[in-house]
């Protein structure tokens, strides 16, 4: 599963 | 934010300054793949997009602006300003077999079907392998100068960083994307030769040049 649906890494 | 996810941040920073600054001071492009700086172009591109969608912070909108700008002023002094110091019979790795394949792949293994995740999934694909025209310069060359491989040194740097980010953040914050993950380690692992290079020569004083 992934949580990185917003995007806060570069 | 952690000390490895800024460490790679200012890793990333510093290596598209060095470039920046070397072509700059030298009035040359020499050794440089200019293939490697359209793919990194395309890859902020695609991946920034988000600066119109949605904010994070002054930080992270900063840094996106920043790496856009630094990269197209870095075409622009290789293909236009210092054209003729660019060194494009050396640069002769086939792009299109690094940008096909990245696209398909984003259409197969994405988390959501937007155009946004896709073109996101894309650039992560694409930076894993964008440094391959320059790695296969300096082997079809046989040597890098000195502040082209601190540039590499650095770049490479900044993903390795990333992922002992994503071990912490793993830990402490419960994220995990594959994605990310898994194309940071191809990217980290395409640069292993060369760090061995840098650290046996280059650290020592020597120039990077190939047996």
């Amino acid at each position: 599963y992934q949580k990185n649906n917003q995007k806060d890494e570069l | 934010m952690n000390i490895f996810r800024l460490s790679g941040d200012l890793s990333h920073l510093l290596a598209i300054l060095l470039l920046l600054v070397k072509i700059w001071k030298t009035r040359s492009c020499a050794g440089i793949s200019g293939k490697s700086q359209i793919l990194f172009a395309i890859v902020y591109t695609t991946r920034y997009l988000d600066l119109f969608t949605s904010f994070v912070s002054v930080y992270n909108s900063f840094m996106k602006v920043v790496f856009l700008t630094a990269s197209y002023g870095t075409l622009y002094l290789m293909f236009f300003k210092f054209k003729p110091t660019y060194d494009h019979n050396h640069d002769s790795f086939r792009i299109l077999y690094l940008i096909i394949p990245s696209l398909v792949l984003s259409f197969i293994i994405v988390h959501v079907y937007t155009v946004m995740e896709i073109l996101w999934t894309y650039s992560i694909y694409l930076e894993a392998v964008a440094i391959m025209p320059q790695l296969f310069m300096v082997s079809r060359t046989g040597e890098a100068e000195t502040i082209t491989s601190h540039y590499l040194f650095a770049l490479g740097s900044y993903r390795a960083l990333y992922i002992l980010n994503w071990i912490y953040r793993y830990y402490t914050e419960d994220f995990l994307d594959m994605i990310v993950i898994i194309a940071g380690i191809v990217q980290t692992i395409l640069y292993c030769d060369f760090f061995y290079l840098y650290i046996t020569k280059v650290l020592k004083g020597k120039r990077l040049s190939l047996p």
